[in-house]
């Protein structure tokens, strides 16, 4: 599974 | 990158280091929840995990080890260094009765939707992650039932609780701000986020009628 979520955030 | 989410940060910053430095120089973490503490330790674990497997910035890396380190260290403050002046009499919050439902909800509701599978890293991460959003949005409640157990909280405690909760208000203001100027939303954490700046709104209340006032929070009786 490729995630598309990619968190920038903290 | 916008202002909202940097003061955030800054915010969210300060209130770790108010908090190791109120233990370090007072040597007493008398009025802190070492459970709150341990779930925010498991909140930045379980989130930064993407720090082997996802590099954004260095600024991103940067502040996911300042988190990590300064957690790890109130840790090492309030369980071992200064253990005697920790107020576990008063500390009696029971976390499993949050950790359950949050494990059950970050397996239910993430952003993968697709069964667990061994060995998929990515899918992990991703569940851990969201174990983590969910876990942070309720991780106060320990410190919080500590204030109004004891009534009161220092003045330097308060700042803490006001700049920790500052934060996820920011962050709330940011995503309107990326959901107009760059289409983008976290369903996910914005219902998190808000839920957690929820919880600290009779703490906002107390905070501006009393601490910056100049008096003590102290609870109505």
């Amino acid at each position: 599974t490729k995630s598309d979520v990619d968190h920038d955030e903290l | 990158m916008n202002i909202f989410r940097l003061t955030g940060d800054l915010s969210h910053l300060l209130a770790i280091i108010i908090l190791v430095l109120k233990i370090w120089k007072t040597r007493s973490c008398a009025g802190i929840s070492g459970k709150s503490q341990i779930l925010f330790a498991l909140v930045y674990f379980t989130r930064y995990l993407d720090l082997f497997t996802n590099y954004i910035s260095l600024y991103n890396s940067f502040m996911k080890i300042v988190f990590i380190g300064a957690s790890l260290a109130t840790l090492y403050l309030m369980y071992m260094k200064f253990k005697a002046t920790y107020d576990r009499n008063h500390d009696t919050f029971r976390i499993e009765f949050l950790l359950i439902p949050v494990t059950l909800l970050g397996l239910l509701v993430n952003h993968e939707f697709t069964p667990l599978e061994i060995g998929d890293t990515v899918l992990v991460v991703q569940v851990l992650w969201t174990f983590s959003i969910y876990l942070e949005s309720v991780a106060i409640l320990p410190q919080l039932f500590l204030v109004s157990k004891t009534g009161e909280a220092e003045t330097i405690t308060s700042h803490y609780l006001m700049a920790l909760g500052s934060y996820r208000a920011l962050y709330l203001i940011n995503w309107i701000w990326r959901y107009y100027f760059e289409g983008f939303y976290d369903l996910i954490a914005i219902v998190a986020g808000i839920v957690q700046t929820v919880l600290y709104c009779d703490f906002f209340y107390l905070y501006i009628t009393r601490v910056i006032r100049g008096r003590a929070l102290r609870l109505p009786a």
